[in-house]
């Protein structure tokens, strides 16, 4: 049952999506859970949407964990965030406000397919399972995939590279029923944050060239002030700033991506470590890294409930 | 054991090329040796500064350590027995849960 589900450890694909049918049930007021599709593999895709069901219409924040298999510490944290939410929402004034005013979309595994493959046969897969049976290498890497620059400076056209590209843009069908489902709701949709390890930072567009961004200052902000909360909780530093240069260049990704789509706040985290552990962070630091995450996200919602 | 143990005696090195010829050294290696990147996610993002992660099997590692050694790179162990680490990730808390 949800209650006996353990946010301190790490949880295979299947025990994630029992826990996700088990919050649909006991939080039905707050979690309504669907399917937008289904992977390579056919497994379904599925979001957990939080918030207070509303006639009006009401902004969202799409959040997205496990673009690539191997970083579990994303998984971990999307469901640490789902649990803060239910649990909270009766004593915390800002999460009633939160989910009084918007939806958050969740998508605690978005490579289904790899991360069920990195329980079972390999710890450190990164792609999809997709099968490519001209080159015999298996896989196209989620977060090169989408529609933006595809395939540029990066990424890669070679079928066995980690950051292959894919034979075209959204051709893998957990990117194209993201891709789909944002594109459906670009106006409702505020903010995207993607979650990832490791490394420490907090990245925003562009990903794919040097350049600012038009509402620099305003996302800018939100991740100064993001980066600040976050080392409040246990002063672990966060470092933030352009993807193209704060880590390195790469083209199709899913920021850049729900950035051109017309989301105003496009972030990935890139979560603990430093590379201490790297992938594989000890349960004993799920809760530390949730927690001090958890203020950042929160941070980053306030921030663009109000205007900038 | 997890993954039936494939992962034992596999190591992650850290190095951090200081100069544009030994980042391309590294860039080469990880090329030869067809290593398990950790960060960067490729080799085409290897450059001066960058801090690069590698995990390197079991029966690649003397190979590898000695090549890198005779670069004059320096590298450090980051983690020394993957396979110990992925045990300690997955069952530690459920195990003392159980008990």
């Amino acid at each position: 049952s949800e209650k006996g589900h353990d946010y301190e450890v790490y949880h295979s694909l299947e025990e994630i999506q029992n826990w996700m049918y088990d919050m649909n049930k006991t939080y039905s007021d707050l979690v309504h859970m669907f399917s937008i599709g289904k992977s390579y593999e056919k497994r379904p895709l599925f979001i957990l949407r939080l918030g207070k069901t509303s006639q009006t219409y009401k902004r969202a924040v799409w959040i997205d964990c496990g673009i690539h298999a191997r970083e579990w510490i994303g998984p971990a944290f999307c469901q640490w965030f789902v649990k803060e939410v239910v649990q909270t929402y009766n004593n915390d004034p800002v999460m009633q406000m939160f989910l009084n005013r918007l939806y958050f979309y969740i998508m605690p595994v978005l490579n289904v397919d790899g991360y069920h493959f990195s329980w079972t046969n390999d710890r450190f897969w990164r792609k999809t399972r997709s099968k490519s049976y001209r080159f015999g290498c298996n896989g196209v890497d989620a977060n090169r995939n989408w529609n933006v620059q595809w395939c540029d400076e990066g990424a890669s056209s070679d079928p066995c590279d980690d950051i292959y590209c894919g034979p075209f843009p959204e051709s893998e069908p957990e990117v194209k029923a993201v891709a789909k489902f944002l594109r459906k709701r670009k106006h409702q949709i505020k903010a995207y944050l993607s979650f990832h390890a490791y490394a420490q930072m907090l990245l925003y567009p562009y990903s794919y060239k040097y350049e600012e961004i038009p509402n620099f200052s305003c996302v800018e902000s939100a991740a100064h002030k993001a980066v600040n909360a976050l080392y409040s909780v246990h002063g672990i530093r966060y470092r933030y700033g352009p993807a193209s240069t704060t880590m390195y260049v790469s083209s199709g990704s899913s920021i850049d991506w729900a950035y051109k789509n017309g989301i105003p706040y496009a972030f990935a985290f890139e979560l603990r470590d430093t590379g201490h552990y790297g992938f594989l962070l000890p349960d004993s630091l799920i809760k530390p890294t949730c927690t001090e995450t958890m203020l950042a996200v929160k941070n980053i919602t306030l921030h663009l409930l109000k205007k900038c | 054991h997890l993954y039936n143990n494939r992962y034992a005696g596999d190591q992650v090195i850290r190095v951090t090329p200081t100069t544009d010829e030994e980042a391309e050294v590294v860039r080469n290696i990880n090329q030869q040796f067809k290593t398990d990147l950790w960060q960067p996610s490729s080799t085409f993002n290897i450059r001066t500064g960058t801090i690069v992660d590698m995990h390197i099997e079991k029966n690649t590692l003397q190979t590898f350590l000695a090549w890198l050694q005779q670069t004059g790179i320096q590298y450090r162990i980051l983690i020394p027995d993957l396979q110990q680490e992925i045990e300690k990730q997955h069952g530690f808390k459920r195990g003392r849960s159980r008990r």
